[in-house]
């Protein structure tokens, strides 16, 4: 309202020093008028998204999935430079607050974002920028984990997306209804994700090694020891299931990934790809979208099997950290225009063994830029 | 940003009616919210 009185009385005062003619009168509403104008159709405009969010999310409660429909505004982010606008995001919230502003700054964050501050770790006034608040760690006993030796636990606060098990050849993933994307493209050609065939089992026995690659033959030995053995039952006989999770971090959730389980790291990926937003519109609107977006994926190996985790980055958050190699960096300047570059890989030593992490180990956290 | 979990683990087919008894099951839902540490699945010890 400031805003609009000061420009109102701005242009009362031309109007009386050109001698209040009748030209003057004309010009008297002209800058508001378009001001008003436009504040009213940004207006409109952010209530029409709330309202068409409104619905959907109404649709969802009511069960209903969610339908791809690509829009003008993907394309247009298409076009956007978001690894750039990231890394600058990422410059700003590294400024450094005065120790008195911080608490309120923090505090804001909390109440736009739910986040609850009596978690974090440490005093607000010790969290230089929001970049560092954001990556905060917790207070000890905040995330009890799950002692059942027989649980996989949540790796992430987060929202449940999907959930279910990869079944037939090139399993698929649905990004919302009427999209999937190919599990091996997410996780890289050269994963040695195991493929089913549809109908095809298989037992605890040789046969193991026919569904992975050479890469892995040398450590698979180990987990056909640690696994379950083939139970006297003879009306049933084992086989392994592939399942998968996707969860979602809101901007005011916990960013630091966890072990769900304990296991062997044996490689880990990095994808250079985009930076789109991962929120829900954009899941619903833009293609491909975790398969494009820069990512790490970290395979290695559980007593059950196979395991993968792969950390998808956004334009806000940007950048994924890894503990368990602390020199590795994303959201790097491209060196190529081209978006399809092979992934980077890295196979931890020694080979076959990797890196063992437990249930709850501090795997890798989510940076803002 | 997201994250995917893709992980294998046993499951029981039966020999005489062809159905799969799945060993391991979820125990979430789409839209849950989840924490660090909390379930997401058990399975039967075999």
């Amino acid at each position: 309202p400031s805003f609009v009185k000061k420009l109102f009385t701005t242009s009362q005062a031309r109007a009386s020093s050109s001698g209040g003619t009748n030209n003057g009168q004309g010009n008297i509403f002209l800058v508001p008028g378009a001001t008003v104008a436009t504040l009213l159709m940004l207006g409109a405009l952010h209530a029409r998204r709330l309202y068409d969010d409104k619905k959907v999310e109404e649709a969802r409660e009511k069960g209903a999935d969610i339908e791809f429909k690509p829009d003008v505004k993907a394309t247009f982010l298409r076009m956007l430079p978001l690894r750039s606008i990231s890394r600058f995001w990422g410059f700003l919230t590294s400024v450094e607050f005065p120790v008195w502003m911080r608490p309120y700054v923090y505090k804001a964050w909390a109440r736009a974002f739910h986040s609850n501050l009596e978690e974090a770790a440490l005093p607000l006034d010790e969290y230089a920028s929001l970049r560092e608040f954001f990556v905060r760690t917790l207070k000890q006993g905040s995330r009890p984990i799950d002692q059942d030796p027989n649980c996989l636990v949540s790796p992430v606060d987060g929202t449940i997306l999907r959930f279910g098990e990869l079944k037939g050849v090139g399993a698929m993933i649905e990004q919302v209804k009427g999209f999937s994307y190919s599990v091996s493209s997410l996780l890289g050609a050269s994963t040695f994700l195991p493929t089913i065939a549809e109908g095809e089992m298989h037992e605890e026995t040789g046969e193991q090694e026919s569904i992975l690659t050479d890469n892995t033959k040398k450590s698979w030995w180990r987990i056909s020891l640690a696994s379950p053995k083939v139970q006297d039952n003879m009306l049933a006989r084992p086989m392994k299931g592939l399942y998968y999770c996707v969860i979602y971090l809101k901007p005011g959730d916990y960013h630091r990934i966890h072990s769900p389980v304990d296991w062997n790291v044996l490689v880990r990926r990095h994808f250079s790809g985009r930076l789109f937003p991962l929120n829900e519109r954009a899941t619903r609107t833009i293609r491909n979208l975790y398969v494009e977006n820069e990512r790490v994926v970290l395979e290695g190996l559980w007593q059950e099997g196979y395991m993968a985790i792969a950390a998808i980055g956004a334009t806000n958050i940007g950048s994924i950290e890894l503990f368990i190699e602390p020199e590795f960096k994303t959201n790097r300047p491209r060196k190529k225009l081209l978006h399809s570059e092979p992934p980077e890989q890295r196979v931890y030593e020694p080979e076959g063994v990797g890196m063992m992490l437990k249930k709850g180990d501090e795997v890798a956290a989510f940076n803002m830029g | 940003s997201t994250v995917v979990l893709v992980f294998q683990a046993t499951t029981l087919k039966s020999l005489e009616s062809n159905d799969t008894l799945s060993e391991f099951s979820f125990s979430i839902k789409r839209g849950d919210k989840i924490r660090v540490g909390e379930a997401l699945g058990r399975w039967q010890d075999s």
